[in-house]
């Protein structure tokens, strides 16, 4: 298994190689572009079958394909979102999910006034129709965004139904079986980064 | 400077902490309710200065002082937010901000049909009010919440008006000064780590 942190990079260098003309690139110049060291982009890179050559670098366009194809970037998942308020709205508007092969196939409420309404091209579904719509496109990943006294229940939900995957963005620790995963959103890390720089400057 | 792996960390540490009733903890304890390992535990706690004592563990009190002074939680920072669209909504109402001392503490869009509308508490002001409300709060940091088309322009104006840090949802890179921090927020990283580790699973 690659390490996240490894992953993220990566996932940096993929977008970079889709940004690039020229047909050839060094470790050194992906390093410059994504500000991080020559080292950390070599040892990411073995991870990956696609050899650098001395004094040449490696072939952009083999290796975005690799990437790719890590990422799955061809095989569409399929995937429910829970809570159509606005995070919610903002997350299926949002076309960098496509890039990736992702698809937010469904949103389910449990608020009467939003069912049947429109969020891009999908209309708001009620929650007994999660169970259907499972099956039907046979969807492996919930995104839930529900307000934090709701999320255990809904998780709860998703987990009767199949799904294995969760992204999580309700600030609590949800308690699902052995076999789910569950990825924690928690935007306030870039934040607290992005403090925590600024302290330094102004230290120095 | 803290790398940020090791802050992210750092972070899931100190939201640890604040949940646990015991007196003391064990670098095996935080590693196993965080799901990495004792060592890497140990290796970014060596940061701080508060050591653990051998068959004990660390004192949560003392480490979890250490850590929100790390984060600058008891120093409020002060953030504005332009783009009073659904991320900005989700954005303005979430309560994880105020934990770590960082409060945002006024909204502009472009919109004038969304001008004098409240989000919350805040009432979303024009764009020509940045100057005064940076100066105002001695606000450092900016978010983005506008269209990609748009964010390039945005994170000039915030410049010339001081800010130093951009937190930028739009997804394109921007241009700035060296002195300015932008911290891009790409939240399709954790849909790609969920869709990575299920497909592992599925090859077992
Ligand atoms: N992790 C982060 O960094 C971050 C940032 C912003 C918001 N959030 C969180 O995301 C979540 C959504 O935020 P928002 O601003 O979109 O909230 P919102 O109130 O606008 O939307 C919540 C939606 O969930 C629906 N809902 C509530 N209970 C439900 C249930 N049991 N079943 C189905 N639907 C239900 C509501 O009807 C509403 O449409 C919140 O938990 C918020 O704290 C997290
Ligand atoms: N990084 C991620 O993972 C992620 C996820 C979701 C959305 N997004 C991005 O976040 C941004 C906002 O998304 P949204 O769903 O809230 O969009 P939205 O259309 O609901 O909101 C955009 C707001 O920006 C305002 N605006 C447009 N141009 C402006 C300008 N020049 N100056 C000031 N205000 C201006 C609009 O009036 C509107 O209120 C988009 O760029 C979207 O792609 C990123």
């Amino acid at each position: 298994v690659i390490p996240k942190p490894t992953l993220d990079r990566l996932k940096l260098y993929h977008r970079l190689l889709n940004e690039v003309e020229q047909k050839h690139i060094s470790s050194e110049e992906i390093a410059q572009r994504i500000g991080t060291n020559a080292e950390q982009v070599r040892k990411d890179l073995t991870f990956l079958k696609t050899m650098g050559k001395p004094k040449v670098g490696y072939d952009v366009e083999t290796l975005r394909q690799e990437l790719e194809e890590l990422f799955g970037v061809k095989k569409t998942t399929k995937v429910i979102l829970v809570g159509a308020g606005h995070l919610g709205n903002a997350l299926v508007n949002y076309p960098g999910f496509e890039n990736y092969g992702i698809e937010i196939v469904a949103v389910f409420d449990k608020d009467p006034k939003k069912i049947g309404s429109f969020i891009g091209e999908l209309s708001v579904l009620p929650m007994q129709d999660i169970g259907r719509v499972v099956k039907r496109f046979h969807v492996e990943i919930g995104i839930i965004c529900v307000p934090k006294e709701s999320a255990q229940e809904v998780a709860e939900i998703l987990v009767s139904k199949g799904i294995k995957g969760i992204w999580n963005f309700a600030p609590t620790r949800l308690i699902v079986p052995n076999d789910v995963f569950v990825v924690d959103e928690d935007m306030t890390q870039s934040l607290l980064t992005l403090k925590h720089y600024l302290e330094i400057k102004k230290k120095k």
